[in-house]
């Protein structure tokens, strides 16, 4: 009774805790050819939001270190090289903090996080019939400040089961798919690890993806991001900075935009009016295989995921739809 | 004065790092999203154009059904138009503006798949457009049956609940309140570089009160619940 699965009709089946709404596991049988079904694969998924709080040279310079880097658009620094993700609680949102909707093509789990009841991380779980992935629509913003904190926000996705042994991989440039090892670098040999988070991040155009010999599971990315693999049997994807020191290479000013969500040009909203900061929209893919399919997956998908249909509509008098021809006009026509 | 040359153009200068990862200033943001929208609007008549040919390839007015097309084809050519439906905004005059009352028009949606290679899994899409009421509406595949759509003994007709979401980004939206309402509707196969068109009909008129809200645990007859 506590949990509520459903299918999308092929062959995957994601399962939620009904009270929390939180997703606890994924089933999957890839449909091969001739209808048959390859073995199952029965994965423990749970989603997390969270941040890191950005290094701010203003108080987070070690005395005597003017090296002070700050965390900005040239740079990604945590504000303690191995900070721990800050992870997010669900909150309320009206009378609950979970909402599981029905659709004419599946089903919406949506779920809200944040702190003290202030929600400013919106979720859609989304199955649907035919859709070979799990999609997961976030809004994320405006990214509170009032304690004085940038964020970092990231999404993790939590899979205990695959034992990745610090490997993951991300596209590059959705062509080849290169191998990230946790802590390693191919090239040279790397003795000091200065920066245990920010030093595995990888740049993810399309996909990021972890496998082991039984499993593998892969995030695809509607647009370019930062990602890694930070500790075994999880994956995290950056979906939005908000800093409040400039990184001084760049524009001199920090990635702090307040004119969010609205314009400030008449007539949707008046120029004095600043907002509380910008708000995000995404969507990530999920899709679950078995040992060692990641590149496929990722590639079953990901050309779509960048060509996504385009929809054209109009409108015309219904009475058009009918012919109600006579022969008289036909005759006419002909005439 | 290539009608894609724009876009082009707009699609050069936004490869700059701040533009992909967003990390200019706000105002440089929307001046790249003000050149690609620019390059977008140049670009749109032409591919209607191509749609529109492939929609109803010039035929000679040799039948009675051909005098029905054209009317509907004037009429397309004059409303149909191109409908982002971004994640952060719902705008799609064409579909709000459909007159659905008393079954007085419908709303045709033409999905045009731009992938070329055939992927292994026929192609199928969630299409999510805005209605301007709430109520049940018939979504019918008619693309090369316009001609015989009259024929069309319903079997691939499809009756959808239109549901009430919330509107993206509260900017943009033309919706006095916040929400919206909604038909989901899934399109498809899409065959490489093809395009489908469904007619869109209201079937039945619902009070706002009656219709499916969010709130409702039915869950779709389509899913099964599995212990």
């Amino acid at each position: 009774e506590s949990t509520l699965s459903v299918s999308n009709g092929l062959g995957m089946i994601a399962s939620f805790d009904r009270s929390t709404g939180e997703m606890d596991r994924v089933l999957s049988q890839t449909k091969i050819f001739g209808g048959a079904y390859s073995d199952e694969v029965d994965l423990r998924l749970e989603l997390q939001w969270g941040y890191y709080t950005p290094f701010n040279s203003e108080h987070d310079t070690i005395p005597g270190d003017d090296y002070g880097q700050s965390s900005g658009a040239y740079v990604f620094r945590p504000s303690m090289p191995n900070q721990p993700l800050n992870v997010l609680p669900t909150c309320k949102s009206g009378k609950d903090s979970t909402r599981f909707v029905p659709t004419p093509l599946g089903l919406e789990v949506h779920t809200f996080y944040g702190h003290d009841d202030e929600c400013w991380v919106h979720q859609i779980v989304r199955v649907t019939q035919d859709q070979p992935w799990i999609e997961v629509e976030y809004t994320v913003g405006p990214v509170p400040i009032k304690d004085g904190r940038g964020k970092e926000v990231v999404s993790r996705f939590l899979t205990p089961d695959i034992a990745n042994n610090g490997v993951f991989f991300t596209d590059s440039n959705a062509r080849a798919f290169l191998k990230r090892q946790r802590d390693y670098r191919p090239s040279w040999n790397l003795t000091t690890v200065h920066e245990p988070i920010a030093g595995n991040y990888y740049p993810v155009t399309a996909a990021i993806f972890l496998q082991d010999e039984n499993t593998s599971f892969a995030v695809l990315t509607d647009r370019a991001r930062g990602g890694s693999s930070i500790v075994d049997g999880t994956l995290e994807v950056k979906v939005q900075r908000r800093t409040l020191v400039d990184d001084r290479h760049g524009v001199g000013e920090p990635l702090n935009e307040t004119v969010g969500g609205m314009t400030p040009y008449p007539p949707f909203g008046d120029a004095t009016r600043m907002g509380r900061g910008v708000i995000v929209s995404g969507v990530h893919r999920l899709m679950v295989g078995g040992g060692n399919t990641g590149a496929q997956l990722a590639r079953s998908a990901m050309d779509g995921i960048f060509a996504q249909p385009l929809i054209f509509v109009g409108s015309a008098p219904s009475d058009l739809n009918h012919t109600n021809v006579t022969d008289t006009t036909l005759e006419d026509e002909e005439a | 004065s290539h009608p894609f040359y724009e876009l082009e153009d707009a699609l050069g200068v936004v490869q700059h790092h701040d533009s992909i990862t967003g990390t200019g200033k706000e105002h440089v943001a929307r001046d790249y999203s003000r050149r690609v929208q620019a390059g977008i609007d140049k670009a749109t008549p032409h591919v209607l154009s191509i749609i529109l040919n492939q929609m109803f390839p010039n035929r000679t007015l040799k039948s009675a059904i051909d005098l029905q097309n054209s009317g509907l084809q004037e009429r397309l050519e004059e409303t149909l138009q191109y409908c982002p439906l971004l994640l952060n905004e719902s705008i799609c005059e064409a579909a709000t503006n459909t007159v659905f009352e008393g079954g007085k028009e419908n709303m045709y949606v033409v999905v045009y798949n731009p992938l070329y290679q055939q992927s292994l899994q026929p192609r199928t899409w969630v299409v999510r457009v805005p209605v301007s009421m709430p109520g049940i509406y018939s979504v019918e595949r008619v693309d090369d049956d316009i001609i015989l759509s009259r024929d069309q003994t319903g079997n691939n007709k499809q009756l959808v609940h239109a549901r009430v979401v919330n509107a993206r980004n509260d900017n943009y939206t033309t919706h006095e309140n916040n929400t919206i309402w909604q038909v989901e509707f899934l399109a498809g196969p899409l065959l490489p570089l093809g395009a489908v068109t469904y007619r869109v009909a209201l079937q039945q008129p619902l009070g706002e009160t009656e219709s499916l809200n969010e709130d409702d645990e039915i869950l779709p007859n389509n899913f099964i619940e599995i212990s």
